[in-house]
């Protein structure tokens, strides 16, 4: 994948949406 | 420079902060960054939501640029 930061940034949101 | 989940996470704390009166607004971002997530969008389409999403948020388009990989950025204009 060409974006990384990206990515781990997305993983972050997908959790913290599940928290939410 | 390498950003950490601790940076990631402090990003979404300003952008859930910045729309408290407005969650429908941090709520499109979580969507944008799933659909990214599960490649129903990739990094230009990001891009486009993202800089209509925070227009006038100069701040917060500058915080998003440190995440997008190098020769991608969303202008602000000055």
């Amino acid at each position: 994948l060409p974006a990384p930061q990206l990515v781990m940034l997305a993983n972050v949101a997908a959790v913290t949406a599940a928290e939410s | 420079q390498k950003l950490k989940v601790e940076d990631a996470l402090s990003y979404l704390d300003q952008v859930k902060i910045r729309f408290a009166n407005d969650p429908g607004i941090y709520n499109k971002f979580l969507d944008i960054m799933k659909e990214f997530k599960s490649q129903s969008i990739d990094t230009p389409g990001v891009i486009n939501r993202v800089s209509q999403l925070f227009h006038g948020h100069p701040d917060l388009v500058l915080g998003f640029n440190a995440f997008l990989p190098p020769g991608y950025r969303i202008e602000v204009p000055k």
